[in-house]
């Protein structure tokens, strides 16, 4: 899943996915890309937050409002991001995803379980302190 | 100072930055700005995960999900298991903006896509194809069954509920006395 959030330079808040899902799945079923609130959500009020991975778990926890709604509650993006994977974890210790976070202020954050083979998260920023699309990575937790 | 404004998604999908970035500079909204970055992705296919010719499903068909969202508005469209149309967030922006539903799913959502002007082609690709076919050569593993028989860890469908060859043995069926000859 491409997972996006845009904040305008006027504070407008946008949020977006785009996925062909998991490989192999039963016929007729749609992940948490789709959903508002599991794959993306946006709030002016707030910020925006976006997820991906196994959206069969994802969907579950509604992570990009949770995110929001974090974030609305005084928390950085960063912390937002890391509370939304936490509360999963507790259920599904092996569960396979990330989140990322902004608020409108212009900051961001991301977050991920860690497994053996997913150690780091990379997305791309892109902002006016910079010229160019930068990768960033984060350990996962 | 002040870093606004921003993109950030997820991956190092560096195009579509790129693209939902320039359609900011170039005085578009932050919605266009989604639509155009996610937009990038599934031309080029990003990942695998995103666009036509990847992650078929059981019988090799590759169908797509997006979402948009106006945070402003708190206003949506998306579509969800949307067959035959490669621009999924495009559909997903003109259920936004075109009606008052938020989600719209499967060959209904194709219907619908049609009649905003979308083209309907086939989404599979040799490497889908392939993926599929592969699949089907390692008795259908991984997939997302449990609880059927036959045993889904070994064996390839169509599955059953265990019971399910119990319920519907004839010689189990409550003798009608009223319907006979």
């Amino acid at each position: 899943t491409i997972g996006m959030v845009v904040i305008h330079k006027t504070g407008h808040t946008a949020a977006g996915t785009s996925t062909n899902g998991l490989k192999f799945k039963i016929p007729g079923r749609v992940g948490d890309s789709p959903i508002p609130g599991a794959g993306a959500y946006a709030d002016d009020m707030a910020g925006a937050a976006a997820a991906t991975g196994d959206g069969d778990i994802l969907l579950r926890f509604l992570p990009s409002y949770q995110a929001v709604e974090y974030m609305r509650g005084g928390d950085d993006p960063a912390r937002a991001c890391q509370k939304v994977i936490s509360r999963i974890q507790k259920y599904y210790p092996k569960f396979f995803g990330a989140v990322i976070c902004a608020n409108v202020t212009g900051s961001y954050g991301a977050a991920c379980n860690r497994l053996p083979t997913f150690a780091q998260f990379s997305f791309m920023v892109y902002n006016s302190l910079h010229n160019q699309a930068i990768e960033e990575k984060v350990d996962c937790i | 100072s002040n870093p606004l404004p921003l993109v950030v998604n997820t991956w190092p999908f560096k195009n579509a930055t790129e693209a939902a970035w320039w359609t900011l500079v170039s005085g578009g909204s932050a919605l266009d700005a989604v639509e155009k970055g996610c937009a990038v992705c599934e031309k080029e296919q990003c990942g695998g995960t995103v666009g036509f010719g990847g992650s078929p499903d059981e019988v090799g068909e590759t169908t797509l999900d997006a979402m948009i969202m106006d945070g402003t508005a708190m206003d949506v469209g998306a579509v969800g298991g949307l067959r035959r149309i490669k621009n999924a967030i495009g559909v997903a922006r003109k259920v936004l903006e075109h009606t008052t539903h938020t989600l719209l799913v499967g060959d209904s959502a194709t219907k619908f896509a049609v009649s905003m002007g979308f083209t309907s082609e086939d989404l599979s690709t040799n490497t889908s194809r392939a993926l599929h076919s592969d699949w089907l050569s390692r008795s259908c593993q991984p997939n997302y069954w449990r609880n059927v028989i036959p045993d889904p860890s070994k064996y390839c469908g169509p599955y059953k509920p265990p019971d399910f060859l119990e319920q519907n043995n004839p010689a189990h069926k409550e003798v009608d006395i009223h319907s006979h000859d």
